[in-house]
């Protein structure tokens, strides 16, 4: 009968789309905003 | 009708060879550039805490919502993340400025003294990132070429 | 073997100063520059610059001292795993960054050959690297360093730079292809990483957005077909184990991600994973057969009198970017099959279609579904543009005493239980969104059961169905709308037929439907 779809941690009914915070195929939930790669100015990279 | 079908030696070599990595499984760390602080390895939490993430919590208005010392937190321990970078617009839009020669943020504490095309001198509110606190700084000579 | 002498001690001097360069330069962008202009003289005082043959052998060495690195660290117990980790990604990120700087500064500016070509051959030779390593090692294969090596390469390469951003589609084929030469039937221990940086969101981003034209798309397809071909032999035994659920739980996520952003890359590529997915993984298939087009409005199945004929999406042909037609051999037998469509010869056409189609004895295995699928969706296809050409809209009468009918009909009838089954499944799998090849399938099906000689035919055709719509969602619109039409419409008989009746929860089943569509 395969699973119920809407519990594999995905916002299927998002407007935005998904695949900008897939966090990967074995993880249940979408990346956070700290987990997302950006391209910020240098000099924000203090540490 | 058609039923299970015997798995041929070759399949059977393909399924040992994945169940020996099904133990070394790819983590979340391990595509992630090195950093000093928060891997993303999540923690469970008692299920009682919240586990779905807040609806528009990539975004600035939901930035804005929050304190300044946690924007400054978001700011300095999550660095090269979008969350970093929402957490300066967030600042700028409370008016903080940064220093690109000090990598600091600065906000006016009250009218410049001086003011020019080049830059101007007053009284001004900073955030120190190693000690970790607002301080204030009189006479500071804001030049608008490190204004980033 | 035959590396110069000296090569190995030179590789490693010169790759144990770089990591230190850049772990200690942390990627400061202003030192960046210098450190890696200052290196590349030192590579040349060693030599390893001169000829295209040294720099080969130089990456193959530094990918033989990362994977060394990956094994000793995991081989110290008193190392927590972290800790290994961060020791392994310190040598990988600096080899990577070396690389990228490498493909980065090569070659003159105007000339990206020299890039791609020195992309590619590092690429080319660390998937050597983890093949020979996959073999050698069998279980004890480790996947952590090439799975970082080939993340982190992508990503740098597809950081904000405005040089690599206008060779961007030739990065991502390079990545595509190294990715399908890599795929889980080749290094099933790689599996798990391989589906990870397939489904990455910046990889994804990239293939399928960001190269114009959807160029990434046939690429993209091709690494999904890999995954499926792999999972084939292990779904069609449903029990699953951990590894192979895991896998599949994830295979889910990727192609829900796909149906919600991408559903017309499922819609033009459906028919080659209908090929590839094991006809028992109902619910996998429906993801893909159940995109419709981000623009098309569906009608709600369930409107009552519901003219699926004068829909206007039911007379375009949708795209089907799968070369199916190829897959209809060997050539004389396509030949007899276009002689048949045209002129009902040869008559014994017919019967020795059921030989072609046949391939073992062996219960379960019997049939060529790849030749049965592109048969059925051939004979479709011609049926289709031949009622056009009389400008007719097909429907369920002018279908009918037509060649393309009449081996429907045959293979209806002649095939046995295992056969008749994947030729329902091959229409089953054209009842998609509104489109011209949806409404005919949907018109056949329903023709064969009203025509249908025996009652087995109209149950079998009743279970394909069926099995499709009782999993979980999603379910294909043509799919509500055939079934719907049948339950519904007198002509069909449906709910006089002893197996409508044959238990009660399938009469409750039938009667939850029937009051759900009604």
């Amino acid at each position: 009968l395969g699973t119920d779809l809407t519990g594999l941690g995905l916002n299927l009914n998002s407007q935005e789309s998904l695949h900008p915070t897939f966090a990967g195929p074995f993880v249940e939930q979408p990346c956070r905003a700290q987990d997302v790669e950006y391209s910020v100015p240098p000099e924000y990279l203090i540490n | 009708p058609l039923g299970p079908t015997p798995l041929q030696k070759e399949h059977q070599l393909q399924f040992q060879m994945m169940e020996a990595a099904y133990y070394h499984l790819p983590q979340p760390i391990d595509t992630e550039k090195l950093q000093t602080y928060f891997h993303r390895s999540p923690v469970q939490t008692p299920a009682h805490y919240p586990q779905a993430q807040l609806p528009i919590y990539d975004t600035v208005e939901f930035y804005q919502r929050l304190s300044t010392e946690t924007l400054f937190f978001v700011f300095y321990y999550m660095e090269g993340s979008k969350a970093q970078y929402l957490a300066a617009k967030a600042l700028k839009k409370q008016s903080w400025r940064f220093h690109t020669k000090y990598m600091m943020w600065f906000q006016r504490h009250e009218e410049p003294k001086i003011i020019n095309d080049d830059y101007e001198q007053g009284t001004y509110i900073y955030f120190d990132y190693e000690k970790w606190s607002q301080r204030k700084k009189e006479g500071f000579t804001f030049e608008y070429k490190y204004l980033e | 073997t035959d590396d110069p002498p000296g090569l190995q001690e030179k590789t490693e001097f010169l790759l144990k100063d770089w990591v230190a360069l850049y772990t200690q330069q942390n990627q400061l962008t202003t030192r960046d520059a210098r450190n890696f202009g200052a290196f590349v003289q030192k590579m040349n005082t060693y030599g390893i610059l001169k000829t295209d043959d040294l720099i080969t052998r130089f990456f193959r060495q530094a990918t033989q001292i990362c994977t060394d690195v990956v094994y000793r660290m995991f081989a110290d117990p008193s190392l927590p795993i972290n800790q290994a980790k961060n020791k392994i990604f310190q040598w990988i990120d600096a080899f990577v960054h070396l690389i990228a700087m490498l493909v980065r500064h090569s070659g003159e500016a105007g000339n990206p050959t020299t890039k791609i070509n020195l992309l590619n051959k590092v690429l080319g030779i660390v998937l050597g690297t983890l093949l020979k390593d996959h073999e050698l090692r069998g279980v004890g294969f480790q996947q952590v360093g090439y799975h970082r090596f080939f993340m982190m390469l992508f990503m740098e390469l597809c950081s904000a730079d405005s040089t690599l951003e206008s060779l961007m589609h030739s990065i991502v084929s390079a990545f595509a292809y190294t990715y399908h030469l890599l795929n889980p039937s080749v290094a099933p221990g790689f599996c798990f990483a391989w589906l990870e940086l397939i489904s990455h969101r910046v990889f994804l981003g990239r293939i399928l957005v960001q190269i114009p034209g959807q160029k990434g798309w046939p690429l993209y397809a091709q690494l999904l077909q890999d995954l499926f071909k792999y999972l084939a032999p292990f779904l069609r035994n449903t029990e699953l184990g951990k590894p192979v659920g895991l896998l599949y739980k994830g295979t889910l996520r990727v192609l829900l991600v796909l149906l919600h952003d991408f559903p017309e890359f499922l819609c033009d590529y459906h028919f080659g994973f209908c090929d590839t997915i094991p006809p028992n993984c109902v619910q996998m298939r429906n993801i893909i057969l159940s995109a419709f087009p981000r623009n098309m409005r569906l009608p709600d199945p369930f409107t009552p009198n519901l003219k699926v004929d004068m829909l206007s999406d039911s007379s375009n042909a949708p795209k089907v970017c799968s070369s199916y037609i190829m897959n209809i051999q060997p050539p004389n037998f396509k030949k007899d099959l276009d002689s048949y469509l045209k002129a009902r010869a040869p008559v014994t056409f017919l019967s020795e279609l059921r030989g072609h189609l046949q391939v073992t004895t062996e219960p379960g295995t019997r049939y060529n579904m790849t030749l049965m699928n592109a048969l059925v969706m051939y004979v479709g296809t011609q049926a289709i543009a031949l009622i056009r050409n009389k400008n007719f809209v097909p429907n369920t009468s002018n279908i009918a005493h037509s060649a393309h009918m009449d081996i429907f009909q045959n293979l209806a009838v002649d095939l046995d239980t295992e056969g008749r089954y994947l030729f329902l499944n091959a229409i089953a799998n054209q009842l998609r969104y509104p489109n011209s090849h949806t409404h005919y399938f949907s018109c056949a099906v329903l023709h064969l059961f009203a025509e249908a000689n025996s009652e087995a035919i109209q149950e079998q055709i009743t279970r394909v169905l069926l099995e499709r719509l009782i999993v979980n969602r999603p379910h294909p619109w043509g799919l509500l709308i055939t079934f719907i039409e049948l339950i519904k419409n007198p002509i069909y008989k449906f709910w006089e037929h002893d197996f409508v009746h044959c238990a009660p929860e399938i009469t409750k089943l039938f009667e939850s439907v029937a009051r759900s569509c009604l």
